[in-house]
């Protein structure tokens, strides 16, 4: 995996076709909300669990 | 039928001539433990068609002397019902007489997904017409294939071989060893290798969530079976060390919706190695039993 993989599935993933230009203006004031962020944790959890078979 | 919008259509069989051989495998502890089928192959003795009956068939249907032989598995399911697969499906000459090899890899493959303890392996093999009319040949009557006598006079009769690579030697080996530097020779084994987005320019003010993780990597290299294997499947490529199993990695992105910036959750596909495996390149994935 090289991290120009992980970049084409992030786009892929969100239906974009470059990397959304950001400043740190943007990040300024900006909060995860909770339900995000357990949102986040329960994929965590769940990719710890399952597998998919590969090749 | 009982509804008004519809004609109601019979149907009839136009052809039903089949002869159909259940063949039975008592399977358990046929295959060694810690291996992987390579290959499952059906063997069956074609029994020569007496000349007399050659002559009269090509007299009555000449140029046509073929039939069709089809391997079906065979699943009893726990309700009682039945179900079958096809696994493998080709014309046989009356011409022809001797072994006929079929491949039944993947019956045995359905039969390793059952659920313990496990049925016999049930093989359904069926020989039919090749084509359907009233002019249709019917040198599918003329094929017979040596069934199982008594024991001891089963000269000919059906076998099932089955070609097994023992894990042991020619499986990957878990984790590779942090301290071992890897070298050609190393084993196919799980290397550790992090992903560190905060220092990608990309991710920089994008990537919330995580900072990195450890996608991990297939790396070392895989033993060859011998010549004689691989002179019997030359479709088949070498053995290679790779990600069989993988896992989603989910993140947390900044997005714009409606000129704000919110964060939102994604799952990607296939980034972390969960294992590796040597493999052959090439080789068909194995269908899953469907339930």
């Amino acid at each position: 995996l090289t991290e120009e993989q992980v970049l084409s599935s992030l786009l892929q993933q969100l239906h974009l076709s470059k990397v959304p230009v950001l400043g740190k203006a943007d990040m300024e004031g900006l909060v995860i909300p909770a339900h995000v962020r357990a949102q986040y944790v329960a994929l965590l959890q769940r990719s710890h669990g399952t597998r998919s078979r590969g090749k | 039928r009982f509804s008004q919008n519809f004609r109601e259509v019979a149907g009839r069989f136009l052809v039903s001539e089949a002869s159909t051989h259940l063949l039975v495998f008592a399977m358990e502890q046929r295959l060694p433990p810690n291996s992987e089928l390579v290959q499952a192959v059906l063997r069956l003795f074609q029994e020569p068609v007496p000349k007399a009956a050659l002559r009269r068939h090509e007299r009555l249907f000449p140029g046509s002397d073929r039939a069709r032989v089809t391997v079906q598995w065979l699943h009893v399911r726990d309700d009682g019902s039945n179900r079958t697969s096809l696994i493998d499906s080709r014309l046989v000459s009356i011409h022809e007489s001797g072994w006929k090899a079929l491949d039944v890899t993947e019956a045995v493959n359905f039969w390793q997904q059952l659920h313990r303890p496990r049925q016999p392996l049930l093989l359904q093999v069926s020989v039919q017409r090749e084509h359907l009319g009233p002019l249709a040949s019917s040198a599918h009557r003329l094929i017979r294939f040596t069934s199982q006598g008594p024991s001891g006079a089963g000269q000919g009769e059906p076998q099932l071989e089955l070609h097994t690579l023992d894990f042991r030697d020619y499986g990957a080996q878990g984790n590779c060893d942090p301290k071992a530097p890897i070298t050609e020779g190393t084993r196919c084994c799980r290397q550790e290798m992090y992903i560190d987005l905060q220092g990608l320019k990309w991710a920089e003010n994008w990537v919330l969530e995580p900072p990195g993780f450890l996608a991990y990597e297939c790396v070392g290299t895989c033993q060859q079976p011998p010549e004689s294997l691989t002179f019997k499947w030359p479709f088949l490529g070498p053995r290679q060390c790779i990600a069989s199993e993988t896992t989603s990695l989910p993140m947390i992105v900044s997005m714009e919706e409606g000129g704000k910036r919110r964060p939102q959750v994604v799952s990607l596909p296939n980034m972390r190695v969960q294992k590796c495996s040597c493999a052959w390149d090439g080789a068909p994935v194995p269908r899953k039993l469907a339930p």
